[in-house]
């Protein structure tokens, strides 16, 4: 499923 | 940062801040359920373990922070210094139907099959189910206190607005992540009904009461 690309999000 | 996700995260501390000041100022916690708010109480600590290990920026460490305390505060309050006025007659949303469910999803569908990445899957899909105990137990009661709507609907704008965020993200930043995305939908569908009522009642001064 892709990477994870909120990682900077709440 | 956006201002979809600004805005968002700045409704989202509102709530919680509303709802500690509510239980904090009338001394009660009547129209609240506490296992709503443990849930969101694991919701955070299984997203922000990440806290001490990677440093982002100083306004993502701060809001980390506060949202872990006032959780935790809420679930004290409640369970501990009010708890004489937690309606527990009310608040009988079987939560293992929602833990399961979760825990199975987020060990079969996600990033990487890591304990971070797993956790935080888990935390992902949790919070778009989390307050479901408290829709239910104001659908029980039949009414919820004014100050209670305003905070449910802080919090059902947060992630409406994280919504318009990633749309955001998608179109200049290029960036998806489908299971943040597919679970804010989820939260946020679950919230129509109350915005509904929301809007059609508590904004023009009457009290927010469901057919019971």
């Amino acid at each position: 499923l892709g990477q994870r690309s909120t990682k900077d999000e709440l | 940062m956006n201002i979809f996700r600004l805005t968002g995260d700045l409704s989202h501390l509102a709530a919680i801040i509303i709802l500690l000041l509510k239980i904090w100022k009338t001394r009660s916690c009547a129209g609240i359920s506490g296992k709503s708010q443990i849930l969101f109480a694991l919701v955070f600590t299984t997203r922000y373990l990440d806290l001490f290990s990677s440093f982002i920026s100083l306004y993502n460490t701060v809001m980390k922070v506060i949202y872990i305390m006032c959780a935790y505060a809420t679930v004290y309050l409640i369970y501990g210094k009010f708890k004489a006025t937690y309606d527990g007659n009310h608040d009988t949303f079987r939560v293992e139907f929602l833990l399961i469910p979760v825990v199975l999803l987020a060990v079969l569908i996600n990033h990487a099959f890591a304990p971070m990445e797993i956790l935080w899957t888990f935390s992902i899909y949790l919070e778009s189910v989390a307050i479901l105990p408290q829709l239910f137990m104001i659908s029980k009661t039949g009414e919820a206190e004014t100050i209670t709507t305003h905070y449910l609907f802080f919090l059902g704008l947060y992630r409406t607005l994280y919504l318009f965020n990633w749309i955001w993200r998608f179109y200049f930043e290029g960036f998806f992540d489908l299971i943040a995305v597919v679970a804010g939908l989820v939260q946020t569908i679950l919230y129509c009904d109350f915005f509904y009522l929301y809007i059609t009642k508590v904004l023009k001064g009457k009290k927010l009461s469901l057919p019971a």
